[in-house]
């Protein structure tokens, strides 16, 4: 925290007669200047006064002062017929300040000794809606609503008004502004109420690219207008719309424009009226679209979801290759294709190709071979056989041979799987037998 | 082999022939990286053999052929654990493994023997075949593959035809017949197999299957061809399941 520099004045406080509660001294001259802060009143309330009573309190006084102005001018005691004492009744300053003079003569005849006076004061809220004017008699305090705030207060405007700069007045409100809602409704101020002169209000309705705008005027249209209703020139009021990359449009007459695409994600609208004539205005609803994108084209040996009559901004594609097909894109395999409509209404990925898959070159069978039955190139679904070098190597009993080129890329049998049989030696049986016929 | 046959090309396409510093051994193929044979051939005085030093020829009946060949590359020895035999007198697991360094491709001149299958007999009489480049006839080594057929015989007079020799010889330390041996030949004498021979197969064939089966490596005997004596042969069917782990851990 800082200290301030100067500090306010406080909220509250006490003020006593020199001495007080002994009798105050003879010729005495003396002066508070007591305060509290700006947009408070002070209040002034005292627990005794005890001053020597005169006519008029010509000896000894207490007077209270505000601008030079006497507010009051206080001696004697509670409830002596003599002098004036203030009672139990508190003084209300009309500002914010007072100032107290207390004067003594020379002498004190009376054996009573006098005490003085003893008082305390307060700052008291100013209720300043309450005032029926403002000082310079301009008219009320606030032009619609006034809220008292302590030490000061605020206006504010009904819908459809914003306080001026003077933070007193209101004005009725253009609405302008910027509409980011993907809906909504505009109209001109004060609508349906004839439009005010010397408008020069500005729409702005602006979504996210990849949104287009549509204007929507209701059957209440008038603009003032020159000319003829057929051919109307918007010379002193109009309602000026403009889209990105096209000419304004200038709106005058009579008759509603309706429904208005735009195609653009911003349009702008200016409503100008001058000091003279009359339109009774006009309102509009605006909705937005998502951009459309192209349908995407066929793709042959795969599929393309999911499958909308139209696609729009945001829209997500995937293609998907049939079984034994793969993704080619600018030639090269890709493991998944996904494209997104773009705000600019283009896919952002070109479509790709699905090309047949291969299983590669089956492998080798040591000491036996392969051929193939049907498809040619290691393509999808082409079928091969294995066989072992006989006499000297046979396949393992069970062992298939026929392998088909799957979707996975793997030559496999029809029991699904993949490993390529072996072929085992054949033992003890040689090709030559040795032969005898002698005994 | 003694009073046996040559064996015609390709008749036995599982025969090896082993080489360590000039003598001559054989061997049995039963897997495309494995080759089996007798631990003697490996362990030699008590002293492993260095697999360097080890030649093995596949792929021909001629012997002298086959070692103008490119020995098959040898990743590792494997002799029986248990082999000790450091003064010639101690035959018991005298079986071994060879691990090659690249695979065999089989063809008709190289083939696999079967492995002895489950629950395997070897019945007194059965007639066997056993083939090497040893010793034939008149202490003379083959130059080409040869064969002989011979019995089973039973485990009793194998026995008997052992002690005989042993009291003949009494200085001599004849080995003893273990239940991981048995023995083939015929009584007369004059067929056998001999030195040279040792680790190769003696195969029976499998009736069923008419596949021939490893049924025992030639490991020892007392001297070849003798009268009354029998060639000593190591007992495959004892040894699968050592075969299968050492195979599996290498």
């Amino acid at each position: 925290c800082w200290r301030l520099a100067r500090s306010l004045p406080a909220l509250h406080g006490e003020v006593q007669s020199p001495q007080f509660p002994q009798p105050y001294p003879a010729a005495l001259s003396q002066q508070w200047d007591l305060s509290v802060p700006e947009g408070y009143q002070l209040q002034l309330s005292f627990t005794q006064l005890d001053i020597e009573p005169s006519a008029n309190c010509y000896y000894d006084s207490l007077t209270v002062l505000y601008d030079k102005k006497v507010l009051a001018k206080f001696c004697g005691q509670e409830n002596s017929a003599d002098g004036h004492h203030p009672g139990n009744q508190p003084l209300l300053s009309p500002g914010n300040r007072l100032t107290l003079v207390f004067q003594t003569d020379d002498t004190n005849p009376e054996p009573h000794q006098h005490l003085g006076f003893s008082a305390h004061y307060q700052a008291k809220d100013i209720d300043e809606c309450s005032a029926p004017d403002p000082e310079d008699g301009s008219g009320p305090l606030c032009s619609q609503f006034c809220h008292n705030t302590l030490g000061s207060y605020m206006c504010s405007c009904r819908h459809g008004y914003e306080l001026r700069p003077d933070q007193r007045t209101c004005v009725l409100s253009c609405g302008g502004g910027i509409f980011d809602e993907p809906e909504g409704t505009l109209s001109s101020p004060g609508y349906p109420d004839p439009s005010p002169h010397g408008l020069a209000c500005q729409y702005v309705i602006s979504v996210e690219p990849g949104f287009i705008v549509t204007l929507n005027f209701t059957d209440s249209f008038h603009i003032e207008h020159i000319g003829t209703q057929n051919v109307p020139s918007c010379l002193y009021h109009w309602l000026q719309v403009s889209i990105p990359d096209k000419e304004p449009q200038k709106l005058c007459g009579g008759k509603s424009p309706g429904l208005m695409p735009t195609n653009s994600h911003t349009v702008q609208l200016d409503y100008h009226t001058d000091w003279a004539g009359l339109s009774q205005g006009w309102s509009l609803h605006y909705t937005t679209q998502r951009v459309q994108c192209a349908s995407p084209s066929y793709v042959t040996n795969g599929r393309v979801t999911p499958n909308f009559l139209q696609y729009y901004y945001r829209d997500y594609i995937q293609v998907r290759c049939d079984s034994g097909y793969k993704l080619i894109m600018d030639g090269r395999e890709i493991k998944s294709y996904a494209s997104m409509c773009q705000n600019n209404g283009k896919w952002h990925l070109s479509l790709p190709e699905c090309h047949i898959i291969d299983c590669g070159e089956p492998e080798a069978l040591l000491n036996g071979g392969v051929k193939f039955i049907s498809g040619s190139q290691n393509q999808y679904l082409s079928v091969i056989q294995y066989h072992c070098n006989e006499p000297f190597y046979s396949l393992l009993g069970g062992a298939t041979v026929s392998y088909t080129c799957a979707a996975d890329r793997k030559w496999r049998d029809n029991l699904d799987t993949h490993v390529i049989p072996s072929c085992i030696p054949v033992c003890g049986q040689p090709t030559e037998p040795i032969s005898g016929f002698q005994r | 082999i003694m009073g046996g046959d040559k064996a015609p090309d390709k008749t036995i396409p599982w025969q090896v022939m082993l080489s360590v510093d000039g003598s001559r051994g054989g061997a049995i193929v039963i897997g495309d990286r494995w080759i089996m044979t007798a631990a003697h051939n490996l362990v030699q005085q008590g002293t492993p053999v260095l697999k360097e030093k080890l030649r093995v020829f596949v792929g021909d009946n001629d012997a002298e052929k086959l070692a103008k060949l490119t020995p098959l590359g040898v990743a590792s020895l494997h002799p029986h654990p248990e082999y000790n035999n450091p003064d010639d007198a101690n035959y018991n697991h005298d079986i071994a493994l060879i691990k090659l360094q690249q695979s065999l491709t089989f063809h008709a001149a190289i083939m696999p023997l079967c492995l002895p299958p489950e629950g395997a007999t070897y019945t007194s009489g059965q007639i066997g075949m056993v083939s090497g480049f040893g010793i034939k006839e008149h202490d003379i080594i083959a130059n080409e593959l040869r064969y002989i057929r011979l019995p089973v015989v039973g485990e009793d007079k194998c026995q008997d035809s052992v002690k005989k020799a042993k009291a003949a010889t009494p200085i001599t330390r004849i080995p003893l017949l273990t239940d991981n041996m048995f023995c083939a030949g015929v009584p007369e004498g004059g067929k056998d197999s001999c030195m040279g021979d040792s680790g190769g197969a003696y195969v029976l064939k499998d009736d069923s299957t008419k596949r021939f089966w490893a049924a025992g490596i030639v490991s020892w005997g007392v001297g070849c061809g003798q009268s009354g004596r029998y060639g000593v042969y190591t007992r495959v069917a004892k040894y699968i399941g050592w075969i299968n782990k050492t195979m599996e851990d290498n």
